[in-house]
């Protein structure tokens, strides 16, 4: 079988200035997960690492660079599923962790769950020895200004437009 | 949003989703994303996807599964029953999304009903990649 990886950075109206980040980011994030793959190693390693790339880069909404919630804090959503067994894990709601994809997987192979979610899902990842980083930290300057301008679209009764991702 | 799909040389398939949802969201809120059957599935039998897009609707409508649904029993080639999918969904609840998908046999997916979606794949030598709509570059690496 000739192996295959596909990624996505992100559905929406993307502004132009983002644009380059985004083609630099997938192309990124495809290489480190098809260098696995041609390796022999396992589609599901391949989709974890290339999801690990865009979960670092600021130009994507997921890990450092996510959107904010109405309390300007990071609040992270992941899952990750094997055709072989239909295998899957996933948390919700976790903060502060660099990688949130890779916690979903020890969540898949370490827990008898599907889903952890909140103070559950960052208790489990203490336990498996992940880093909680330093409140504030995923962060990024682009998300607080969106954030700030969404809510003085809203103050001023404004019509709200969404400046980037619709999720 | 981000993900990624994959079939590897044993014809393994994968999917992983990672998303920080929607700006301004209320504290709490969880997504499609960590809901197995809308963000993310993978079934050897037949393929997996990963969604992106307004998670509400893709969590109403489990748009992973439907498009996984499409090809079991629609028959549907990878593209068709991604772009098919997404253009009901959107049609039945008027929020926009887009979907990665790969069939058990390789065979590519790629649609959404926003204006752009950021997809990137490598087959062999070959990097393809495009946001807007019907843009599809190919470059050797």
């Amino acid at each position: 079988m000739e192996p295959i990886i596909l990624v996505h950075g992100g559905a929406g109206n993307i502004v132009s200035s983002r644009i380059p980040l985004k083609f630099d980011g997938t192309q990124r994030s495809v290489e480190a997960g098809y260098k696995i793959l041609q390796n022999g190693g396992s589609a599901l390693d391949a989709v974890e690492a290339a999801v690990r790339v865009m979960e670092d880069d600021e130009g994507f909404n997921a890990g450092y660079g996510s959107v904010l919630n109405l309390d300007g804090e990071v609040e992270m959503d992941a899952s990750v599923m094997v055709g072989a067994d239909l295998s899957a894990g996933a948390v919700t709601v976790v903060k502060d962790i660099a990688h949130p994809i890779s916690l979903a997987r020890l969540v898949m192979e370490r827990t008898p769950h599907v889903l952890l979610a909140g103070d559950g899902a960052n208790r489990f990842a203490k336990e498996q020895g992940i880093v909680r980083l330093a409140e504030g930290s995923l962060v990024s300057p682009y998300a607080r200004l969106t954030l700030e301008e969404f809510k003085k679209q809203q103050s001023t009764g404004t019509e709200i437009k969404n400046p980037g991702e619709v999720g | 949003t981000v993900g990624a799909v994959a079939i590897d040389k044993n014809g393994k398939l994968a999917a992983a989703t990672s998303t920080g949802g929607y700006f301004g969201k209320m504290v709490g809120r969880s997504s499609d994303t960590s809901l197995i059957g809308c963000g993310t599935y993978a079934d050897d039998n037949i393929g997996a996807v990963s969604t992106t897009g307004h998670g509400e609707s893709i969590a109403k409508y489990c748009l992973a599964h439907a498009i996984i649904k499409a090809m079991e029993y629609g028959h549907k080639s990878a593209s068709d029953a991604t772009n098919e999918t997404l253009n009901q969904m959107t049609l039945k609840l008027k929020h926009t999304a887009g979907a990665i998908t790969l069939s058990k046999t390789g065979e590519v997916g790629i649609g959404f009903t926003s204006e752009g979606m950021s997809w990137a794949y490598r087959k062999k030598s070959e990097l393809h990649y495009g946001i807007e709509k019907g843009q599809h570059e190919i470059k050797q690496v």
